[in-house]
């Protein structure tokens, strides 16, 4: 563990707690994409299959079932809470899942690591799994960027929800460099790729939401 | 089994 990752884990914590918040205080899930939230939650329900079999640390197991508790939870909310889900526009959420998870499972079983397990039904399944809950999280995001730019007026919790999401990834890139340097046969292209072209799906928003947060005005992205 | 590196990260 370093400070990269730590910090990359707090500020994604951060980015689902603040998306809690708002749905559980004020009730609301205005801004919010559902198909966004949707889509992660199948990316912790894939990326995290083996949370019983493989143990790392409690702290690790303690996040997966956090991560994987409140992404459900959210869905959960936006869906079929009465008062919250009234507040869900569906009509600005026109985003198809498909289109991102059909690709995202093909290319999982195209290019994924050299697995080097024996059993190679469970194993490569899993593998399979895993590497398509990291091309899926790279795009999942995509839904809710797309109705950002619809929704005229973003509110503030939903802004940083989003600024919190795309920093963790990208503090997760620092990780990355870090392990690299520190540890040896740290590679993993497939795991860096998908991490950079997710950070760089930020990149606009990152710009404008700098750009608001410096001149002092309301975040808006251009339609 | 040695933990697959990158999967040691959430």
């Amino acid at each position: 563990m370093n400070i990269f990752r730590l910090a990359g884990d707090m500020t994604h914590l951060l980015s689902v707690l603040v998306l809690l918040l708002k749905i559980h205080t004020i009730k609301s899930c205005a801004g919010i994409s559902l198909k966004t939230q949707e889509l992660y939650a199948v990316v912790f329900a894939t990326r995290y299959l083996d949370i019983f079999t493989s143990y790392i640390s409690p702290y690790n197991t303690m996040m997966k079932l956090i991560f994987l508790g409140s992404s459900f939870s959210i869905v959960w909310y936006m869906r079929y809470h009465k008062i919250v889900r009234r507040s869900y526009d569906k009509d600005q959420d026109t985003f198809r899942p498909y289109i991102l998870m059909l690709p995202c499972l093909i290319l999982a079983l195209l290019i994924n690591e050299k697995f080097t397990f024996k059993e190679i039904s469970t194993s490569f399944f899993l593998f399979v799994m895993w590497t398509f809950s990291l091309y899926l999280e790279a795009v999942a995001i995509l839904p809710q960027l797309v109705m950002l730019q619809r929704t005229r007026n973003i509110d503030n919790l939903t802004g940083q929800y989003v600024f919190l999401l795309g920093a963790y990834r990208a503090l997760y890139i620092l990780n990355w460099i870090y392990r690299y340097f520190t540890e040896e046969h740290f590679v993993h292209w497939i795991t860096w790729i998908s991490g950079l072209v997710q950070t760089l799906l930020y990149a606009d928003f990152f710009y404008y939401y700098f750009q608001s947060w410096k001149n002092n005005v309301k975040l808006q992205l251009p339609a | 089994v040695k933990q697959e590196s990158a999967k040691d990260e959430l």
